[in-house]
């Protein structure tokens, strides 16, 4: 149903996660 | 994504460390060697070099050294999950290094290369790897991404 929609795997989609994870804490608790 | 796909990003990102054999193919990484020397990289003081050391440097055609390199590179893998991050990754399928070291198999050398990929974008230095992840041409980062997005949904802390 997504096929096609603009944005599904662009740049934005992608810098979204990976910035998400650098701002994760690493390591326990 | 299909195994081969997943293999080959991986390989991709693989290629982006200093490595003593830069790899060409997914082949040249069922020996478990450049990927003991990717994790060095990621985590030297847990990968240290008495455990560089276990790992036989010169494996050619012998299937048992690519087996107990792997076991061992899966082992160190599973406990810096354990140890150092504090996480146990439930409900993944552990990758059959046998398989891997006999007939080569893609799916399980997909699922090893994904715990490697999970140690370095977890580990204390992982604003390197990440960085370097996001320079990567675009299906590239989308198939790590996948990668990535897999494993964070059998994390347990």
């Amino acid at each position: 149903m997504d096929a096609g929609k603009p944005g599904a795997t662009n740049e934005g989609v992608l810098a979204n996660f990976f910035n998400s994870l650098l701002s994760k804490k690493s390591g326990p608790g | 994504m299909s195994h081969d796909e997943l293999c080959e990003s991986l390989l991709t990102w693989v290629q982006t460390f200093n490595l003593e054999a830069n790899p060409e193919t997914v082949d040249e990484l069922t020996d478990g060697v450049a990927l003991s020397q990717i994790l060095c990289q990621i985590a030297p003081n847990f990968f240290n070099a008495g455990w560089y050391g276990r790992i036989k440097k010169e494996v050619g055609d012998n299937w048992r050294i690519r087996v107990s390199n792997l076991k061992k590179v899966l082992e160190g893998v599973l406990d810096f999950y354990n140890d150092v991050l504090g996480q146990q990754i439930r409900d993944f399928k552990h990758p059959d290094v046998s398989k891997i070291a006999e007939r080569r198999d893609l799916a399980e050398m997909g699922r090893l290369l994904q715990l490697v990929l999970g140690c370095a974008v977890n580990c204390e230095h992982k604003e390197e790897y990440i960085n370097v992840i996001m320079g990567m041409e675009e299906s590239v980062q989308h198939a790590v991404m996948n990668a990535i997005q897999e494993l964070m949904s059998k994390e347990m802390p």
